[in-house]
């Protein structure tokens, strides 16, 4: 009888389900209307079969956005888990798109999937990449803001991952700061 | 416990066969 190794057959498993979703900005419908869910996965070997499937986010129309959230989570402020949140924000210049976009979403994505975060991993929403003329965003969206010491946590490693220099630094904003903001920059409550 | 994977891990399933 041959005895078949079982890591030939059976798939990584990953610590959460996520859910892929797709923005076009299309302005004759609404907001909610214009986001699409793409897929759903739990393994490493359907995240690689979604993402090898898909356009980078490099190839994607100004105004597009990807997000990928853990299931059940609605990539919108609105929703429960994201409601007292905020989010870690990278903010990409034109040339970025073409030298880092593409690797530092990727490199996002494994941060989340990979649950990068240790035990403050939970205190993780999901992230987005913004598509826009005047400039990419990337960001990860954290449950709680008030939660100091996941935020930070989160904020340190994430910034080591994607090789941000010691020199700069990155924010975390709260939605509720972002949602109420006046000017085009919302203010920061914590910098790494 | 948590199931985490570093980078290396994952990116070596980038290119695998699919699963059967």
């Amino acid at each position: 009888q041959e005895i078949v190794n079982p890591e030939s057959y059976i798939k990584h498993p990953l610590q959460n389900s996520w859910s892929l979703w797709f923005f076009k900005n299309d302005k004759s419908k609404t907001w909610q209307a214009n986001l699409r869910l793409i897929s759903k996965f739990d393994t490493v070997e359907d995240f690689w079969a979604l993402y090898n499937h898909i356009q980078l986010s490099s190839n994607l129309m100004s105004g597009c956005d990807y997000s990928l959230f853990k299931d059940g989570i609605e990539p919108m402020w609105e929703d429960e888990r994201n409601k007292r949140g905020g989010r870690w924000l990278m903010t990409l210049n034109k040339q970025q798109r073409r030298l880092d976009l593409d690797r530092f979403w990727l490199e996002t994505l494994l941060c989340l999937v990979g649950e990068a975060f240790d035990d403050h991993s939970d205190q993780v929403c999901g992230a987005v990449v913004n598509i826009r003329t005047k400039g990419d965003k990337i960001a990860v969206w954290t449950a709680d803001y008030e939660n100091r010491d996941a935020v930070t946590h989160i904020g340190r490693v994430y910034k080591e991952r994607l090789g941000i220099p010691m020199k700069m630094t990155i924010g975390y904003q709260s939605h509720a700061d972002t949602a109420t903001k006046s000017g085009s920059t919302t203010k920061n409550k914590f910098v790494v | 416990g948590k199931r985490q994977y570093n980078r290396d891990f994952l990116l070596g399933f980038q290119f695998m066969p699919a699963c059967v």
